[in-house]
């Protein structure tokens, strides 16, 4: 009965509520966690040292290094045709204007189709784009590839919509990626109100000149480290289930929703395997990753390091969108294996969290599952993740004590269970 | 061998049976 007793643990026994309290601790201590800061580093010593004390085995840390992009001072301003403050937040990786700024003309577009049809207006011009937000996946295009595709064309800056699904003013950052050779110009997202504000004003025939200032400066690579904590298994310790999130965040808000929830959830399977006594046939591995907010960059190291194990690789899960009320989860792999992880989804019947969902996401274990390894990742309720998402609004207010029980119990009893049968999951 | 999976019948049963086990 390890299924039920870990659901009345994680949901109404001595553990429930756990997972939040501690990150609640975690993020009010440190703060948000950008790559390569101070922040990050005192978050990883804090984990190391946590772990340590949740009696947890083979706590470790592997090093890796990762980008180190400070944002700076910025701040920008509408001139013309009245003067207005614009709430920006740059992008990572972006370059830094001149000390005085970049004062220049603005062309709005809504696409990047546009932009081309109107290339000749936009040498020498700060493009807007004013794209719709379709979903996160097609839509992130305009913040990651934005900056190259105005450079391109002789503009001067990109300020780029934020990619939200509501909006209350606020800005979003993210990772943006520059194009070999092409030039770097500053680049940074501006609120959906005034991203449309200047359509409209755009579209009536107004010029429109903005004041641009970001201080964004990009250091040498930073020493990190992946968090590593383990239960090792009692018949095949050599095969391993991960269970993850990470643990590095932007450096706006508390970084609690994005990865804060999924990495103490991932924390919180291992401490409520523990608490019952159970120890399963393979070994439970907790990672936390560093970095993967600029691209996965903690996770892809680690893969390169430990690849030449992959056959002993059972099953990667990752939690990155969210611990708001979990629906079910989303699995990649072969049909077989689709068939035992359905069985496994039955086991949560108690709390009526049993669907299986296609395609496995998490930029974390995508390196594993392009290589063959089963993947899964939590499936939320995530219709507000996108509200909060790479901004001041990812605070501890937005996580739910209930819900991340829920979470940590969908993902402990699946963690457990494929890590204790008989055999590994096919491939 | 159960067509839609590709898995043993005998062998999907067991495992199933043995998912259970952990209710």
């Amino acid at each position: 009965d390890a299924a039920k007793s870990i659901i009345d643990l994680a949901v109404y026994g001595s553990a429930q509520n756990r997972s939040y309290e501690r990150l609640a601790l975690f993020v009010d201590t440190i703060g948000n966690r950008v790559s390569g800061s101070d922040n990050l580093k005192k978050a990883i010593k804090y984990m190391y040292s946590a772990l340590q004390d949740d009696k947890l085995q083979n706590v470790s840390l592997e090093s890796v290094k990762v980008p180190h992009w400070e944002r700076g001072k910025e701040s920008a301003m509408m001139l013309q045709p009245r003067q207005k403050n614009l709430a920006i937040l740059g992008l990572g990786g972006s370059v830094g204007t001149p000390p005085e700024g970049i004062s220049a003309e603005v062309i709005v577009v809504s696409s990047f189709a546009e932009l081309q049809s109107r290339e000749q207006e936009a040498k020498g011009k700060i493009v807007v784009y004013n794209q719709p937000y379709v979903s996160y996946g097609e839509t992130v295009q305009y913040r990651s590839r934005g900056a190259s595709e105005a450079a391109k064309v002789g503009a001067v800056a990109s300020l780029i919509r934020s990619v939200a699904s509501l909006s209350i003013n606020s800005p979003h950052t993210g990772w943006q990626d520059y194009q070999n050779g092409v030039p770097k110009i500053p680049t940074a997202c501006i609120t959906v109100e005034d991203a449309e504000l200047m359509a409209r004003l755009s579209s009536r025939g107004v010029k429109i000149v903005v004041q641009l200032n970001m201080g964004a400066v990009q250091h040498p690579d930073a020493d990190s480290f992946n968090t590593v904590a383990e239960i090792v298994g009692s018949k095949y310790p050599e095969q391993v289930v991960i269970v993850s999130g990470h643990l590095d965040s932007w450096d706006v808000g508390q970084g609690a929703m994005d990865d804060g929830g999924g990495a103490f959830i991932s924390w919180e399977a291992l401490s409520l395997i523990r608490d019952l006594g159970l120890r399963p046939k393979r070994t439970i591995r907790l990672v936390l990753w560093t970095g993967e907010e600029e691209g996965g960059v903690g996770s892809s190291q680690y893969y390169e390091r430990h690849k030449v194990n992959i056959r002993n690789m059972d099953l990667v899960m990752e939690s990155d969108i969210g611990t708001f009320m979990p629906v079910g989860m989303q699995f990649s792999g072969k049909p077989e294996a689709r068939v035992i992880m359905s069985e496994v989804m039955k086991l949560l019947a108690p709390i009526n969290i049993t669907k299986l969902y296609d395609n496995a996401e998490g930029t974390d274990i995508s390196f594993w599952m392009q290589a063959g390894v089963p993947g899964a990742s939590l499936l939320d309720d995530a219709s507000r993740y996108f509200w909060f998402h790479h901004s001041e609004g990812d605070t501890m207010t937005v996580q739910n004590p209930i819900w991340m029980n829920h979470c940590a119990a969908v993902w402990t009893v699946v963690a457990y269970v494929v890590a204790d049968l008989e055999e590994m999951l096919p491939r | 061998t159960d067509s839609q999976h590709g898995v043993s019948s005998r062998k999907l049963e067991r495992i199933k049976e043995e998912v259970a086990g952990y209710k």
